[in-house]
């Protein structure tokens, strides 16, 4: 799951 | 927790505010309609709309305390009963039709283009139908999503980790006692929701068991939904995005 866990993981705005 | 120090009042604020923008699919769907042309449409806009829903978690309260492998497994369980209940939102004032988004709507006959899409589509329509039937108020629907987040892995076994010495370890269990108190916080704000509307006891406790049961049927559809597009898939009939793809392939497995 590497794209859900980059979204997961990166500072949201 | 920050959600034991919100009061249902704020709760709801916050969930409210987490709500996610109109997503637009943007580009024409090819006309006349083809299984391909529609089922790409779909997936592609699946796919955007999972990336905001990945923020939109985020967004609920208490949910990035949760530990990342929580997280993670809380989203792929849901994902598609979250795109289905913010779908059953979008259509409630369009009988017989779903609107995908502001510039996606088909109704049955341009759905039934795609195999084995019909049914699903009626299950969605009559589950929409039933949202309108209840009157389902705002406030309401997006606790409902919270909800289904919170609740998606409740009876996942958790050997499904892959790590099942570690099953029942105290990291475990206050993990799973968080999820509970966060979920209990979402019950208490969609109770206090249902207490401003004016009804009588009876009538208000009815209500959340209305508005529960909702959720049995949006797992159903989502079960079916999953199968299809897992055959939809197999049949190389749709180009998948790579979060959908990630999301489809984690539910796949999870369930075999």
């Amino acid at each position: 799951h590497t794209k859900l866990l980059q979204l997961l993981t990166t500072k949201s705005e | 927790l920050v959600s034991a120090v919100l009061t249902p009042k704020q709760l709801i604020e916050r969930i409210m505010e987490a709500e996610p923008p109109d997503i637009y699919l943007l580009g024409d769907i090819k006309r006349p309609l083809t299984e391909a042309g529609v089922m790409m449409s779909l997936t592609r806009l699946a796919d955007k709309e999972l990336v905001h829903m990945i923020s939109w978690a985020k967004k609920i309260p208490g949910f990035v305390e949760l530990s990342l492998l929580d997280q993670v497994h809380l989203l792929e369980c849901c994902w598609l009963e979250v795109l289905m209940i913010g779908l059953m939102w979008r259509s409630v004032d369009h009988p017989g039709q779903l609107i995908f988004s502001p510039d996606l709507c088909l109704s049955r006959e341009e759905g039934s283009c795609v195999q084995g899409f019909v049914e699903i589509f009626d299950m969605l329509v009559a589950a929409t139908a039933r949202l309108r039937e209840l009157k389902l108020q705002k406030e309401e629907y997006v606790c409902l999503k919270a909800m289904i987040l919170l609740n998606s892995n409740m009876c996942l076994s958790s050997s499904d980790d892959g790590e099942g010495g570690d099953s029942g370890g105290d990291g475990e269990i206050k993990g799973r006692s968080r999820l509970l108190h966060l979920l209990d916080s979402v019950t208490d704000a969609l109770v206090w929701v249902i207490s401003k509307t004016g009804l009588t006891y009876r009538q208000q406790y009815t209500r959340l068991a209305h508005l529960l049961m909702l959720l049995s049927h949006i797992r159903h559809v989502s079960n079916k939904g999953m199968d299809h597009l897992h055959c939809m898939k197999m049949k190389n009939m749709v180009p998948l995005y790579d979060l959908l793809l990630e999301m489809l392939d984690a539910h796949i497995m999870h369930s075999s």
